[in-house]
């Protein structure tokens, strides 16, 4: 563990708990893409099968256990609890189109070829994407809550600071993993233009609004 | 064991 893998998986977990906070008092999911946090709980529950039969830490293990549960609470946040003010019209990225290829990369790029190597790198694969209804969420409707805009960063900045972390492991363990360096620096590479608005507005106290 | 026999990364 070093720094910067510890900023991003904090980063990580703040954006999770940004996301509640503004279910929870705006008492709305309004701007949230649906599909994205069901594309988030397949990346989680792929990923951390290895929950039951591999050991990392205490720290590894109640991560897992919080992203696994932290995505099905919100997804029952969304379709239950406040389920009026999802709009499914406006989330309207047809996810296939992620699924399939993603299917496809983990069958093609994997590091053994046993059932649970082949999700994990399909979690990877998918994790990388995953963001991206809700950025067209965001597009299409041209606005975000500045509440929400946080939360998008947070995510962000989670697989930004990975990147740091990967050249600092690289040099100091001689470690390279392919499938998550790649999928890392793509993931990180879809949210530039989100930046660039939230650096340049919402940090500058006004409101995110994409120029139409 | 290779370094990614199990994923230590979130």
């Amino acid at each position: 563990m070093n720094l910067f893998r510890l900023f991003g998986d904090m980063s990580h977990l703040a954006s999770i708990l940004i996301l509640v906070h503004k279910i929870q008092t705006t008492r709305s999911c309004r701007g949230i893409s649906f599909k994205t946090q069901a594309l988030y709980v397949t990346v989680f529950v792929s990923r951390y099968l290895d929950l039951f039969y591999d050991w990392v830490s205490l720290y590894n293990f109640f991560m897992k256990v919080f992203f696994i549960s932290s995505s099905c609470y919100i997804l029952y946040l969304m379709k239950m609890k406040f389920r009026p003010t999802n709009d499914p019209s406006i989330d309207t990225f047809r996810i296939e189109y992620l699924l399939g290829p993603c299917a496809i990369l983990a069958l093609i790029f994997h590091y053994k070829f046993t059932v649970t190597e082949v999700l994990w790198s399909f979690s990877i694969f998918l994790e990388s994407v995953a963001i991206l209804p809700q950025l067209f969420m965001l597009q299409r409707t041209g606005e975000a809550e500045t509440i929400t805009t946080h939360y998008l960063a947070a995510l962000g900045a989670y697989r930004a600071f990975y990147i740091p972390n990967w050249i600092y492991r690289y040099w100091t363990e001689d470690i390279v993993d392919p499938i998550a360096v790649t999928s890392g620096i793509v993931q990180t590479a879809l949210y530039l233009d989100f930046f660039y608005v939230y650096f340049t507005k919402v940090l500058q106290g006004q409101k995110f609004e994409l120029p139409a | 064991d290779g370094p990614y026999e199990h994923h230590d990364e979130l």
